[in-house]
């Protein structure tokens, strides 16, 4: 465990707590893409399976418990307890197109063509590219919250930070994951634009808007 | 390599 791995962790839990309490306190999850949240969710449950058949550390287990029971709260939160504020009708990516290629690709690129295996990969694309629906009911409302888009900052933070965290043990362990490290880079790469909104609009006090 | 692999990550 290095600082950037830890930071990244950290960052990843922060967003969750960031969404929840957004979530909780406006009792509204609107500008919250469902979409993303089941992907998530489906992301944390192929990719912990292991949580039976592993243990690796206290830390590890508590972690993968906290964002599983996390990713479920949430779409609880959004739909069932404050479904009347979810915003569907701009919530409209198909999540087949994601869901179906990063299970073919699981099962063509993987590590080890087991089901503890595979569902880990799996879940490894999909969640490079399960914040897709999130950006695209940004894009298409053309504007986010302060507090939506502090949690993107977060979450996009997580991926970057384990980046480093994978060149840092690269140089100083020799370790290295190609799949984890390339579909992170997809991931990280995703959330670029939103960065630079994100430093040059929110940062400054402006609400996220973007160019019409 | 026959052992399982040690995911230590999240």
């Amino acid at each position: 465990m290095n600082i950037f791995r830890l930071g990244g962790d950290l960052a990843h839990l922060l967003a969750i707590i960031i969404l929840l309490l957004k979530i909780w306190t406006t009792r509204s999850c609107a500008g919250i893409s469902g979409k993303s949240q089941i992907l998530f969710a489906l992301t944390f449950t192929a990719r912990y399976l292991d949580l039976f058949t592993n243990f690796v550390s206290v830390y590890n287990s508590v972690m993968k418990v906290v964002y599983l029971a996390a990713a479920y709260a949430t779409l609880y939160l959004m739909y069932v307890k404050f479904k009347a504020t979810y915003d569907h009708n701009h919530d409209t990516f198909r999540l087949e197109f994601l869901i179906l290629p990063a299970a073919g690709l699981a099962l063509i690129i993987n590590h080890e063509f087991s089901i503890i295996e595979v569902m880990w990969t799996f879940s490894i694309y999909l969640e490079a590219v399960a914040i897709l629906p999130q950006l695209f009911m940004v894009s298409k409302t053309g504007e986010a919250e302060s507090i939506t888009s502090h949690y993107l900052f977060a979450l996009g933070s997580y991926r970057a930070l384990y980046i480093v965290n994978w060149v840092y043990r690269y140089y100083s362990e020799g370790f290295y994951d190609m799949i984890a490290t390339l579909a992170g880079v997809v991931q990280t790469v995703l959330y670029c634009d939103f960065f630079y909104l994100y430093i040059t609009k929110v940062l400054k006090g402006k609400k996220l808007q973007l160019p019409a | 390599e026959l052992t399982v692999r040690i995911k230590d990550e999240l």
